[in-house]
């Protein structure tokens, strides 16, 4: 599979299939690049056809996205996604990134359904050291939001995060529930949420272009976040999302602990598809 | 759907004459990207198209039905007969006296809910489980597990003291004969299968407690690397069914086809909602026209 130089053979073909099925690319965007790659690879100078292969994905992918501002006081980011996505997890991290960047953090434990989920954002409060709101189990998450958008006023938090429970994007009335929140949440602060961004798991095949559809179309997705790439899985269906719903992806999760998240790295992501 | 692309690649093969590899080729080529694009694996299509292939070569072209039709209903009859498992091994193998299940699975892929909802269903069923947390990493996930164990109406063993998830099964086997409980259901953490450390973890935890299943639990989401993390499992552990996850939701399902394919081990469950009812039996029928489209 390693560059060899010079023209595309059919085993060179039948390999790149591999590796971008392999990645979770899906088989309409994986046919389109091996199609450019095979121009680029007759247009090149008879470099290996990996660097063809890594220069197509990267412009595929554009340039390494903004880092997303944080101007409004508090800022609001909701972070959504299906069920035991590493959405409460990723909460956490971020809290971390940004508690450490000096910012004011409030953490809005907006899961009031799930066993267990209340205590486990407590736990990364409480290692955190910052405030956060939560309201009864099986509280309406609106109300809850609510109430903390009010403190994070009072507190004059910079940020509040916002963590949702998991819920499939089929589901009709949950994702009813989350547009009520993203409603609630622009009646109380003008322009929030400000980020709302999709927390998808890596290990996640083509059904994670689905997702994003589902919920961009119900709430107006920002960005995208991609967990648990510290596995084997390439999460190449980010590369099929960001192209048809132009989203970019933001974060990378690569771990369990507060620091285990990092910006995207498009050339990262593509040197790890083609080394 | 699949039929419907087959009889435009059949149309020139008229009521008459045999199956040939030529003639099927691109209805092969068909299959193969139907398979693909369900997230079946990309050597797993490759090989089942292969053996469908020698299915159909030779087959004489029935009148009753179009060759499209006819290369769809042995398709349909392949997958059909690979995900079905053999007789008993298609349950869950719990003998009387005290029997012992293990869930494990990546990160999320729903093992404590899964663990919850078995321990509903055996109670139904007139047996008397204990809930044991042996994911000793997560945060909460103790709270978790005793919250479903409080919904359900099972005992939870839980040890916060320690990290240490072998003496605590150990102990939690213990008490629950004391308790007459006669089946240890044991939640683990979840983890990377290429996480050497931790899925060793798992194979002390099965040599102590040598339990009567293994389940892998995992999302039917799942893309591509279903191959690779059913297999180190299997490999490390010996699995003995696979619980798929969240299958309430459009994901087409051909993770199950791969891991079933690769590791041999049958798809014993079902996870169908959030609630601790939502567990059903698996129906091979069923995951098969989701994956047919
Ligand atoms: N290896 C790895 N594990 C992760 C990552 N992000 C989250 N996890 C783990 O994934 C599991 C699920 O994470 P949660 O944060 O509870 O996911 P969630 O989306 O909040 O789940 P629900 O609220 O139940 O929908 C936990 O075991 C996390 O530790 C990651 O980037 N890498
Ligand atoms: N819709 C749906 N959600 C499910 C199903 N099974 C589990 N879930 C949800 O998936 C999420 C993760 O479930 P958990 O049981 O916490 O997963 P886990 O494997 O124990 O996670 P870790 O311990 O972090 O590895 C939760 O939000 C569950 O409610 C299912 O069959 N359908
Ligand atoms: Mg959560
Ligand atoms: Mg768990």
């Amino acid at each position: 599979l390693l560059g060899k130089p010079g023209r595309l053979t059919d085993a060179d073909i039948e390999d790149l299939e591999e590796v971008l099925i392999g990645a979770d690319f899906g088989v309409g965007l994986t046919f389109r690049l091996i199609e450019q790659i095979r121009s680029v690879e007759k247009a090149g100078s008879g470099g290996d056809w990996m660097a063809a292969a890594r220069s197509v994905v990267l412009e595929e992918l554009g340039p390494k996205p903004q880092m997303p501002t944080m101007q409004a006081t508090p800022t609001v980011v909701f972070l959504v996604g299906v069920n035991g996505a590493g959405k409460t997890t990723t909460a956490a991290k971020l809290a971390w990134r940004y508690k450490n960047e000096g910012k004011a953090v409030l953490l809005a434990a907006c899961d009031t359904f799930r066993a267990g989920a209340i205590e486990q954002l407590r736990v990364w409060r409480e290692r955190l050291g910052i405030s956060m709101v939560e309201g009864a189990y099986r509280a309406d998450p609106a109300s809850v939001l609510f109430e903390a958008i009010a403190k994070a006023r009072e507190e004059r938090s910079d940020m509040l995060i916002v963590d949702t429970a998991g819920r499939l994007h089929t589901k009709r009335n949950l994702m009813a529930e989350l547009e009520k929140m993203v409603r609630v949440a622009g009646r109380a602060v003008p322009g929030a949420p400000h980020h709302t961004w999709l927390v998808l798991d890596a290990n996640t095949g083509g059904n994670a272009i689905q997702q994003a559809r589902q919920f961009h179309q119900s709430l107006g997705l920002t960005g995208l976040i991609v967990t648990k790439m510290d596995g084997t899985s390439k999460g190449g269906a980010l590369v099929s999302i960001q192209k048809e719903l132009g989203l970019p992806v933001l974060w990378i999760g690569l771990g369990e602990a507060f620091e285990d998240l990092e910006a995207f790295d498009p050339q990262q992501f593509a040197e790890a598809l083609f080394p | 759907a699949l039929g419907e692309k087959l009889q435009k690649t059949f149309r020139n093969l008229r009521g008459r004459g045999k199956l040939s590899e030529s003639n099927i080729s691109q209805a092969m080529r068909e299959i193969r990207l139907a398979l693909l694009e369900a997230d079946v694996n990309f050597r797993v299509a490759r090989d089942f198209v292969a053996t469908t292939q020698a299915k159909c070569i030779g087959q004489e072209v029935l009148n009753s039905i179009t060759p499209g039709q006819q290369v769809v209903k042995i398709v349909h009859d392949e997958l059909i007969a690979l995900m079905s498992g053999e007789g008993k091994d298609q349950a869950l193998n719990l003998p009387g006296g005290m029997a012992t299940v293990l869930m494990v699975g990546l990160h999320g892929s729903g093992k404590t809910t899964t663990t919850g909802k078995l321990a509903k269903r055996l109670i139904a069923e007139g047996r008397k489980p204990m809930l044991v947390a042996c994911d000793v990493y997560r945060p909460a996930a103790i709270d978790q597990l005793e919250t479903l164990g409080q919904e359900v109406g099972a005992p939870v063993y839980s040890d916060r003291a320690t990290q240490d998830v072998v003496a605590i099964a150990a102990a939690a086997r213990k008490v629950a004969l004391q308790q007459e409980c006669n089946v240890l259901l044991v939640d683990t953490a979840g983890r990377l299968h290429i996480d050497d450390e931790l899925i060793d973890e798992l194979v002390r935890l099965r040599d102590k407690l040598k339990p009567h299943e293994i389940l892998l639990v995992a999302d039917a989401a799942t893309g591509q690397e279903a191959v690779s993390i059913a297999e180190r499992f299997d490999k490390a552990l010996g699995v003995t069914g696979v619980v798929l996850t969240r299958l309430d939701g459009d994901a087409r399902g051909g993770a199950a086809l791969s891991m079933r394919a690769v590791t041999g081990k049958p798809i014993k469950l079902v996870g169908v909602g959030e609630k601790l009812d939502a567990l059903d039996v698996f129906h091979p029928d069923r995951l098969v026209s989701r994956l047919l489209g």
